[in-house]
């Protein structure tokens, strides 16, 4: 299936969660 | 006459009121007056001046200040609303509601249209794309060969820069988004309907006082 940059992207960044500023204290 | 219910929510000053930002996002007051504990408690971990700057965004998210990530660079960049360097309530709010699950998909869309156009020119262009991708291959130690690279980014402007025009304007990009749904995945984060029982560590002095007249 092609694959397209944007989705290669948001696969890479999904690492990335904002989550973390909620545990933040 | 019916009766009347008031909501009376704290005043922050130098701050939005939490009423005017709730009616403005899919947060209730309560999770805003919640937002703004969280809000305080990253805006003096570096600087005590009631701002957020990146350092203190770092901070929160990854426990190190230094730490390097495009993502959250570009994060920060688009939650900085009015490129000062810094993030303020209304802001840290506002942006923050375009992850909610009931924010509008146009909404979400025009953020990762901006997310993309790093050059801010109001298209995603083919460099910004490649940068990006090579970015994050880089942070995540990951290598494609070149070639590689350029087939995928070919590929991706054969599918979305319609006119051919080398770069994605943002009715190219809506109509890519629709084809490609899955693209606004990390634009929903659904701990965000209910972030006060998710995350009940942050909420102090978040009681609303309903009254009624």
């Amino acid at each position: 299936k092609f694959f397209n940059a944007f989705e290669f992207i948001s696969s890479m960044s999904s690492g990335f969660d904002l989550s973390s500023l909620f545990e933040s204290k | 006459m019916g009766c009347l219910h008031s909501t009376a929510a704290r005043e922050y000053p130098g701050h939005e009121n939490p009423v005017k930002l709730a009616s403005e996002t899919a947060f209730s007051v309560s999770e805003v007056e919640a937002l703004y504990e969280l809000f305080k408690s990253i805006s003096c971990s570096v600087v005590d001046d009631g701002l957020i700057n990146k350092e203190e965004f770092q901070l929160a998210l990854f426990k190190n200040r230094k730490k390097e990530n495009l993502f959250a660079n570009r994060i920060f960049d688009l939650f900085d609303v009015k490129r000062k360097g810094v993030i303020d309530f209304g802001d840290f709010v506002r942006s923050l509601n375009v992850f909610h699950p009931n924010a509008s998909l146009e909404e979400k869309t025009d953020f990762t249209f901006r997310l993309y156009d790093m050059d801010c020119t109001g298209y995603i262009e083919r460099q910004e794309v490649k940068q990006m991708l090579i970015a994050l291959l880089c942070e995540s130690e990951m290598k494609l060969a070149d070639d590689t690279i350029e087939v995928i980014l070919d590929q991706t402007f054969e599918d979305a820069d319609v006119d051919g025009d080398g770069k994605i304007g943002k009715t190219e990009w809506s109509d890519f988004v629709i084809k490609n749904p899955s693209l606004l995945k990390i634009m929903t984060l659904p701990y965000l309907r209910d972030i006060t029982t998710t995350f009940p560590s942050f909420v102090f002095n978040s009681e609303v006082d309903e009254i009624a007249t």
